[in-house]
């Protein structure tokens, strides 16, 4: 069973176009499995994706070296995978 | 612990493949006159493909489809699609409006509608998003069952790579769960309104997808939309955006809601339910409860509407 310790969900804004197609060039960089669970399109929708551990410390270099706005939505997606299962156990009992 | 009726099922909490099985079972048990099961075909794994139906008279009349699951991770939408149709139970007989509704026209929902990918996701990757094909000539597996169908298919709202979230497939309609729905779509040829469930992001979007092109009927979609999102927003103030799927969210092509309007369908609308901001496809199960019912608000409107609006 995959887990997902150490895993963040980085919520981007973007400013302009550039910002969108630094975006989708991050995206075609397959080594760093980024999941996007919202896809880079429009400007003003926001971005979100979902960062392994080992990627994170390229991706957030590459987010501040363009001075692209991000904020952290979810610190660890394994927490909260865990307390999902604990409660579905928690139903069952 | 297995519930032995409806009433004992957990409403606020996620659940496996099984246990939603077993709960249509038990639906249909305690109401034979309202709901029955109609498998509509196999998943790629050949798991049934089961679809509820909700009908008090006599065949063939309009139907109303509601799919929710279709993206594996998404479990808030068969968690709220099972409180869907406890609801639809519950209240025929009881409230007016879905009584009026049920009277003329019946409402057809798979819960799971993609059951191989939704069991992947409780047994090994609960981040899985596609089905579970395994494509030849590659180490990827699955296709994105929302890319897969005819209207749009092949755009450039999808791709061609099989490591791809939004991987078309090797055809269209290659996906046995997607090809079901179609074939069931065609033989009954009556729908009158398309509703796939999906989440997240908030949004109540109509055709197209693949294209900024404007449908023919946009005007009384968008006026539909914003109703349904209006009353939506009136349980608990989540709010939504709606308009095309093109001009709201991104370019997707292959898509159902497409495909379903192309299909004579008028009234067709995706559903990205609420994540509020914070947790995109984990949210809790204590959301799950408010989520259904603010959403049923939406779908009352668009089935009350296309009640009296026949075609």
């Amino acid at each position: 069973k995959e887990t997902f310790e150490g895993h963040q969900v980085l919520r981007i804004t973007l400013k302009d176009e550039l910002e969108i197609s630094l975006l989708k060039k991050l995206s075609e960089q397959e080594d760093l499995q980024l999941d996007f669970w919202r896809q880079p399109f429009y400007v003003e929708l926001p971005v979100d994706v979902r960062v392994p551990f080992h990627s994170l410390q390229a991706v957030r270099a590459f987010l501040g070296y363009h001075e692209i706005h991000y904020e952290i939505m979810i610190q660890d997606v394994q927490d909260l995978l865990n307390e999902e299962q604990r409660e579905m156990m928690r139903s069952r009992i | 612990f297995q519930p032995r009726t409806t009433d004992d099922y957990d409403y606020t909490n996620y659940h496996t493949l099984s246990e939603i099985n077993s709960f249509m079972d038990m639906l249909v048990q305690e109401n034979p006159s309202l709901v029955s099961k109609i498998v509509i075909g196999k998943s790629y794994e050949g798991r049934d493909l089961n679809v509820l139906k909700f009908s008090t008279g006599d065949t063939k009349r309009p139907g109303i489809w509601i799919d929710t699951g279709i993206h594996a991770r998404e479990w808030i939408t068969p968690a709220s699609g099972t409180w869907f149709a406890k609801k639809i139970v519950t209240d025929y007989g009881r409230d007016p409006v879905l009584t009026a509704i049920l009277d003329k026209i019946d409402i057809f929902l798979e819960l799971v509608t993609n059951p191989d990918g939704y069991e992947y996701t409780h047994t090994s990757n609960r981040m899985w998003r596609k089905t579970r094909r395994i494509n030849s000539g590659s180490s990827c597996i699955g296709v994105d069952p929302n890319r897969n169908w005819g209207t749009g298919y092949g755009g450039a709202g999808s791709s061609s790579n099989p490591c791809s979230e939004t991987y078309r497939g090797p055809s269209v309609y290659s996906e046995p769960e997607v090809k079901a729905i179609v074939d069931f779509t065609k033989s009954h040829g009556n729908l009158k309104a398309f509703l796939t469930i999906h989440s997240y992001s908030q949004m109540l979007l109509y055709p197209y997808g693949d294209t900024g092109a404007l449908c023919v009927d946009d005007a009384e979609l968008d006026e539909l939309a914003l109703k349904a999102t209006t009353a939506l927003e009136s349980l608990y103030g989540t709010k939504y955006t709606y308009g095309s799927t093109f001009k709201t969210i991104y370019q997707a092509s292959g898509v159902t809601t497409d495909w379903a309007y192309d299909e004579g369908i008028k009234y067709s609308y995706t559903f990205e339910l609420r994540d509020n901001g914070r947790y995109g496809f984990i949210l809790p199960a204590n959301q799950i409860i408010p989520t259904a019912q603010e959403t049923w608000l939406a779908l009352m409107v668009i089935m009350e509407h296309t009640k009296n609006n026949l075609y």
